[in-house]
């Protein structure tokens, strides 16, 4: 498309979106646009890591076969992708994209429904991962804006954020493995102190 | 004996085991320390009722008149929970029934990570309310506080005075508020206290050492300056519509003086830059 991100691009530098000092209809609508220009972008996006992948292994990148999805939603613990049970022998590929001009090293988190992962570089070795457990009221809260903002009902409910060290080069790309059905060595749910009264 | 250390690297983040606060921060690499005291509060907004300016001006969207700030739970013991890993340690704090707080010290950075979620802001006393964090500590600021500009540099500011002409403060708390969208920093001859933002918030320091973040705001007036509408966000879904709920984060770190600036410009690109996942499935081995 040639008008890729021009709504979105444009209500961005409106003052009215900046600031919030619109009505609320308006706000929606700015929404609702921010929203199109960014699942239009994600298809571009997702075509061009594609790209990026395939050549570095293979030869050239003309009809790209792998199929990248994105969450927008992960910001209230909300990623179909990472949610799903995997099919048997299937392996979750987690793309990380760094668009700044310097290495970045970030603990990646992603919600997941079972405890037994690993996470492995690309590879093929195992890395350091972590499990939390997600709160309750957090899964009340993802449901209902799940809900209200991308009219998607979620089906499961993810028990645990995985995190894990992701590190990347410049303008540049790494790629990490979850996969389930064996018991994670390095994943652990982390020591609990609950205080209500004044105890530890 | 009183307090419990959070942080898996360098970086300690202590609390108090008796008031469920964290009371103070420590950099195990370059011996920095600090004291940090966090507490909520809300302004009320003003309804525009009264004619104590002769103005009858409310609160809204536009214009910030508080008429009085109100502590959130400040005697009350918050319930806390600590989750400790390898990667990283957070620290769960239900401050009340309509503000969760997660604060996250990882191994490998030497700033904390404070995740708000706050929401819907109850309004059924029928007043409008603006909720601020306050973080409190030992920097001797002098009435100098420093906000970026739009992201651009950052500005001096200093507390009831502009240098530029002769001001007279009739709104103690709006007049020395700035609008914060990188972040803002305090100093002294010793360290610098930075706040880092992922999004556009109202910011200040009404008290040395003292830096302040509007979190969210839910107002029941206009204030009759354009948008003909109250800042009364909702949002409908499941056969029913509530007052919004926001989440974000902000980032604290406190550097030796004069070393806060690298932290503030590169991280804060991070912050507006964040890595993109994108996710696929693979077949058994058949690494691509």
């Amino acid at each position: 498309t040639t008008d890729l991100l021009a709504d979105a691009l444009a209500i961005a530098q409106h003052h009215d979106a900046v600031s919030g000092t619109s009505k609320q209809h308006v706000a929606d609508d700015y929404a609702k646009r921010l929203f199109i220009g960014y699942k239009q972008a994600e298809e571009l996006v997702s075509n061009s890591l594609a790209c990026m992948v395939e050549s570095a292994s293979a030869s050239g990148c003309k009809n790209p076969s792998i199929n990248f999805k994105q969450c927008p939603l992960l910001n209230i613990s909300y990623c179909p992708p990472s949610e799903a049970d995997l099919a048997p022998g299937k392996k979750l590929v987690v793309v990380v994209y760094n668009a700044l001009g310097w290495k970045r090293t970030d603990v990646i988190r992603i919600p997941v429904v079972n405890e037994n992962v690993i996470v492995q570089d690309s590879t093929g070795k195992e890395i350091e991962s972590q499990l939390m457990p997600i709160v309750k009221a957090s899964i009340a809260i993802r449901n209902y804006y799940a809900t209200a903002y991308a009219g998607e009902s979620p089906t499961s409910s993810p028990k645990y954020w995985l995190a894990f060290r992701a590190t990347v080069p410049p303008l540049g790309f790494n790629s990490y493995v979850v996969t389930s059905g064996k018991r994670a060595v390095a994943a652990s749910i982390p020591q609990t102190f609950h205080r209500t009264d004044g105890s530890q | 004996s009183d307090a419990v250390e959070v942080g898996p690297g360098n970086l300690k983040v202590l609390y108090s085991a008796n008031g469920g606060k964290f009371t103070q921060y420590f950099n195990q690499r370059n011996q920095v320390r600090s004291s940090l005291e966090q507490s909520f509060s809300y302004y009320s907004a003003d309804d525009g009722s009264k004619d104590a300016w002769k103005d009858l001006q409310a609160s809204g969207a536009y214009v910030f008149r508080p008429n009085g700030s109100f502590p959130i739970n400040s005697e009350k013991k918050v319930p806390v929970t600590i989750l400790q890993g390898p990667l990283l340690d957070e620290v769960h704090q239900n401050i009340s029934s309509w503000i969760y707080q997660i604060t996250r010290v990882y191994k490998e950075k030497e700033h904390v990570e404070v995740e708000f979620t706050v929401g819907p802001i109850p309004i059924d006393n029928g007043i409008g309310k603006e909720l601020v964090t306050h973080i409190q500590t030992d920097i001797k600021s002098n009435k100098t506080f420093y906000t970026d500009s739009n992201g651009r540099d950052f500005l001096k500011r200093i507390r009831d005075y502009r240098a530029d002409w002769d001001l007279q403060v009739n709104q103690p708390a709006a007049g020395n508020y700035y609008p914060i969208n990188l972040g803002m920093f305090l100093k002294d001859n010793s360290n610098e206290f930075s706040v880092l933002v992922d999004r556009s918030v109202g910011g200040s320091s009404l008290v040395d050492g003292q830096l302040e973040l509007m979190l969210h705001r839910r107002l029941l007036h206009d204030d009759g300056r354009g948008v003909a509408e109250a800042l009364n966000e909702t949002v409908c879904a499941l056969g029913k519509c509530m007052g919004l709920t926001v989440q974000g984060k902000y980032y604290i770190r406190v550097d030796p003086v004069g070393e806060g600036a690298k932290w503030r410009r590169s991280f804060g690109q991070e912050i507006y830059s964040p890595l993109l996942l994108a996710f696929s499935e693979q077949d058994g081995d058949k690494f691509t």
